[in-house]
This record gives C-alpha cells, sequence and structure tokens, in this order.
C-alpha cells in the first residue's frame, strides 16, 4: 500500500495549482523514495519534472512501486476542499483505482476524508541528463513572475539574453518593445531579494511567452526561482519546493527557420 | 516567430 501524510497540506495544493493549467493529466509515480511526476503539456512543447523525497513527509510508506493517472482538475477540485493549516494524507492500495485524500484541521477538530478517481494513462518517460548549463541565473521568484506578467502584455515572445552584463528579457508586438535587463546583485541582507547570475558563456535563447508566464504559477512554493539556459536547448524553469523536493519546467526554444 | 520543435525531441525516451 501507499500512504504519505504532509502536516503542511498548502504546499500539495499549491503543487497543483501550480500544474493544473499546463498538464491535464499524468502518471504520479509513488515508490519508496517518494513520488515524482513527468508530463507534458497537450502541444508537447514544455515538460514538467516534479520530484517529492520520501523523506519530506511526515509520513511516508510505499510498499510497491505504481503509477497513480491524476486529472489535475479534479485532483485540485478536491483539494480546494482542504483548508489551509490542514494536515493532508494521501492513501492507496496497490493497484487501487482511486487516491483516498484525508483532510485534519490543525487542532484536529475537523477530519474530512475524499476519494479521488484514478485512471490508466499510457505515458512515456524521458532521460533528462543531469547537465553543465552556459548560465544559471537566481531571483526572486515574485520578479520572474513580473518581468514574464509584463512581457506578455508586450509580446508573444522574449528574447533572453544572458552576459557578464546581465540577464536581459526582450519582447515586441503591436504595441511597441519591451527590455528588463536584471543585474547581479546580492546587497540585500534577506536572501530571497537576491539575483544570482552564474555565467559559464554567454547565451540567448528565443521562447514562447505564454508558457513561461504559466509556470509563473508556481511562485506561491518558492522565494526564488531557477533559469537555467544552454544554446540550443530548453530552458529550465525551477521551484524548490521547501526541504520536499523541486518543480522544474522545461520549455524547448522557438528556432529560427 | 520561429520554430516549435516538440520537448520530446529534445530527451530519450527510457
Amino acid at each position: 500500500m501507499f500512504e504519505a501524510k504532509i502536516s503542511q497540506g498548502s504546499v500539495l495544493k499549491k503543487l497543483v495549482e501550480a500544474l493544473k493549467e499546463l498538464v491535464t493529466e499524468g502518471n504520479i509515480d509513488v515508490s519508496p523514495s517518494g513520488m515524482s511526476l513527468q508530463a507534458m503539456d497537450s502541444s508537447h512543447v514544455c515538460l514538467v519534472s516534479l520530484v517529492l523525497r520520501d523523506d519530506g513527509f511526515d509520513h511516508f510508506r510505499c510498499d510497491r512501486n505504481m503509477p497513480m493517472g491524476i486529472h489535475f482538475a479534479n485532483f485540485s477540485k478536491i483539494l480546494k476542499c482542504a483548508g489551509n493549516d490542514d494536515a493532508i494524507t494521501l492513501k492507496a492500495e496497490d493497484n487501487a483505482d482511486q487516491l483516498t485524500l484525508m483532510f485534519e484541521s490543525s487542532n484536529q477538530d475537523r477530519i474530512s476524508d475524499f476519494d479521488l478517481k484514478l485512471m490508466s494513462i499510457e505515458s512515456e518517460h524521458l532521460g533528462i541528463p543531469d547537465q553543465d548549463y552556459s548560465a544559471e541565473i537566481k531571483m526572486p521568484a515574485s520578479e520572474y513572475q513580473r518581468i514574464v506578467r509584463d512581457l506578455t502584455s508586450i509580446g508573444d515572445t522574449v528574447l533572453i539574453s544572458a552576459t557578464k552584463e546581465g540577464i536581459k528579457f526582450s519582447t515586441s508586438g503591436d504595441v511597441g518593445t519591451a527590455n528588463v535587463t536584471l543585474r547581479h546583485n546580492t546587497t540585500s541582507e534577506k536572501q530571497e531579494e537576491h539575483t544570482i547570475i552564474d555565467l559559464k558563456e554567454p547565451v540567448a535563447l528565443t521562447f514562447a511567452l505564454r508558457y513561461l508566464k504559466n509556470f509563473s504559477n508556481a511562485t506561491a512554493l518558492a522565494p526564488q526561482v531557477k533559469l537555467s539556459l544552454t544554446k540550443d536547448l530548453p530552458i529550465v524553469v525551477e521551484y524548490q519546493v521547501g526541504e520536499l523536493g523541486n518543480i522544474r519546467f522545461y520549455l524547448a526554444p522557438k528556432i529560427d527557420d | 516567430g520561429g520554430k516549435q520543435r516538440s520537448i520530446s525531441a529534445f530527451f530519450k525516451q527510457t
């Protein structure tokens, strides 16, 4: 059987809110080492990879590896019934066709349970190699959200260029043009306000803004976001989910015709 | 503008 308890249930709520616009359905794979998900959006342009480690949960037990086919809009409907301060326990029997979610209020005076129907989903699994990137940029998640939101109102695609001057986001459209440059900045006493640019070589890539904006639905999960760029490869937009794991979004670059 | 390739073109199936 599978059983996982997370006392900070709001994390699970935020994770599903981060995913549900991008991914309709997917297999959450459970194993003794934790929970993971790999899923593409419907146009197969981007990939989301979620890893939640067993030791990040308050309790975790999984006797047998199994995929749990989840419809994320339905998962979200049930998680919306959990209070923000509730503890959430997930339970499933081996080869079950449903996932039980139990919500406990923080003073344990209210307990509710819901069953989510599971689906059988055929999915391909992609091997994502660990690699060095030409540029890695850490910035406040709220800053990333602001940039992609602002630029989406101006254009459809963004040129992201990382140089020793900083990281520049450029777009253009019917309205005109826009450029936002962030410089390396570690002056704040608060680490989450730092912008850290780790540049091995200059790189410039073009991406569809609507996906980058969609990734910012994960903003509530982490104070910082990390962007990783290498020529001709997908950008990685990564949010650390506390001690629990991380969520990474991969988006293929636009290539000139 | 520009072409948009499928994300799966960048990674190997396992």
